[in-house]
């Protein structure tokens, strides 16, 4: 297994598009 | 020169001291994303200097890292249970404990109101849980929190799912309970052999989210609220949970959330923002997307695509049908990226190839194993990884989202071995 941690997802947008079942990373710096 | 430019845009020149966590809050931001049909919280590090729940005090690398790993063990055994025959899980060598309320690896927390009037709490965000729960008052055993306990009899919205109703059958399905059904409260019990566990009733309230609330009539059940009586964990200040992953009691689920969107803020120091709701048509062209695997034994949680790892430029060497065999998960509230043996030795090989020139230093915990002592450097190197997931989107980690970091004498590259051994 792969298990993508919260430590590498710092300073990125996570999306979760539940409904139409997909996850998006966006640009970040939380601003 | 060719050469080296190319290998400074694969990797980040950094100061060695801007790698250490901040002392000081920064709450210098933009204003949240809001608007129609959303709504946004802050996301605060629980360790950071923003957090109002460690009082100044921060666990040390090692002690997170053991709480990431009982984590990780006790999700892998909560999975392992759908998997296995009934009579199997009877057995008393498969319910030897799992103990997941003395975990508490999660790092990130937003605080919500519940209730009318509106009663605020500090919960953790996890992706990887079900449930949002609490500790409710009268409490007869609790960890310590830093918010007043969410007091039912003071909210006119509270209500108990009663035990006969249909609502709590299928509750009790999915979280069996010894305890005698009565009519008033639907219980739930989670015991472990070794003592600890949660315990209280299923009830149904109001969750407010700035301007918009969640109101258990919009959905198709009311708001579920786990209300924890007894407790024998501890959630380091937290009074409990926000679960955000996609199984019929979460949140998410139980509210038609349809799309949400979160920034954990790196560095930890400032704030960061959950987002319930579509961001506008502009923002959204930036994102990629990656499509959401369904199959029915990995449904509750966001099961995704791997399909490659690089560093400082270079993709590691693994076909194309070793990561179709790879179950790919993102979890808010794991701390550590887990990857498996094969993967994380050619990483590993690969980072310190690139990081040969500084000393190295030893390992934090048994699970980081490649550190470095950067107390000569005023400045540091790092290659910069990427993790490439279906349809193309890139993931470049933040230098923060490689490195770990205990002290300057331990800056660790963070990324472990998923462990193995079922047993």
């Amino acid at each position: 297994s792969f298990l993508l941690g919260n430590v590498q997802q710092r300073g990125h947008e996570v999306h979760y598009d539940v409904a139409g079942r997909r996850l998006g990373f966006g640009p970040g710096n939380c601003s | 020169a060719s050469a080296n430019d190319n290998n400074l845009s694969h990797s980040y020149t950094v100061s060695v001291t801007s790698l250490l966590p901040p002392t000081v809050c920064n709450r210098t931001r933009t204003a949240l994303p809001q608007g129609l049909g959303k709504a946004s919280l802050d996301v605060v590090s629980k360790h950071g200097p923003c957090s109002k729940l460690n009082q100044g005090k921060s666990p040390s690398l090692e002690e997170t890292l053991r709480r990431d790993q009982q984590r990780l063990y006790s999700k892998y055994s909560g999975r392992l249970q759908k998997a296995v025959p009934d009579n199997l899980k009877k057995t008393k060598a498969f319910t030897f404990p799992a103990k997941i309320e003395s975990v508490s690896a999660d790092e990130y927390y937003t605080v919500v109101a519940i209730g009318k009037p509106k009663q605020y709490v500090s919960l953790l965000l996890d992706t990887g849980s079900d449930v949002t729960w609490t500790q409710c008052k009268p409490c007869i055993h609790c960890f310590q929190q830093r918010d007043p306990l969410f007091d039912p009899s003071k909210s006119k919205t509270f209500s108990k799912i009663p035990c006969n109703s249909t609502t709590c059958k299928k509750l009790r399905g999915l979280f069996p309970s010894d305890d005698n059904c009565n009519s008033r409260e639907c219980h739930f019990n989670i015991a472990y052999v070794d003592g600890s566990g949660n315990s209280g009733f299923w009830a149904t309230d109001r969750m407010t989210i700035q301007e918009a609330n969640i109101k258990g009539y919009f959905t198709r059940y009311p708001f579920l609220l786990g209300c924890i009586r007894n407790s024998s964990g501890d959630k380091s200040g937290a009074s409990g949970i926000m679960g955000l992953d996609r199984s019929p009691v979460s949140i998410i689920t139980k509210t038609k959330i349809s799309y949400f969107s979160y920034c954990l803020p790196s560095p930890y120091g400032s704030r960061g923002y959950i987002t319930f709701g579509k961001r506008n048509t502009v923002k959204t062209k930036f994102i990629k997307y990656t499509p959401i695997i369904t199959t029915p034994e990995q449904s509750e949680y966001y099961d995704i695509t791997l399909t490659g790892i690089s560093v400082g430029g270079k993709k590691l060497p693994f076909s194309t049908s070793y990561f179709t065999k790879l179950s790919t998960e993102i979890d808010s509230g794991a701390v550590i990226t887990r990857l498996p043996s094969p993967m994380y030795a050619a990483l590993r090989s690969a980072f310190r190839k690139r990081m040969k020139k500084y000393k190295r230093a030893k390992g934090a915990g048994d699970i980081l194993d490649t550190c470095y002592d950067l107390r000569a450097y005023e400045t540091v190197v790092v290659p910069k990884i990427t993790i490439h997931f279906l349809g193309g989107v890139d993931l470049e980690l933040d230098v923060r989202g490689t490195l770990v970091v205990a002290s300057v004498s331990q800056v660790c590259l963070g990324f472990a071995v998923y462990p193995s051994d079922t047993n």
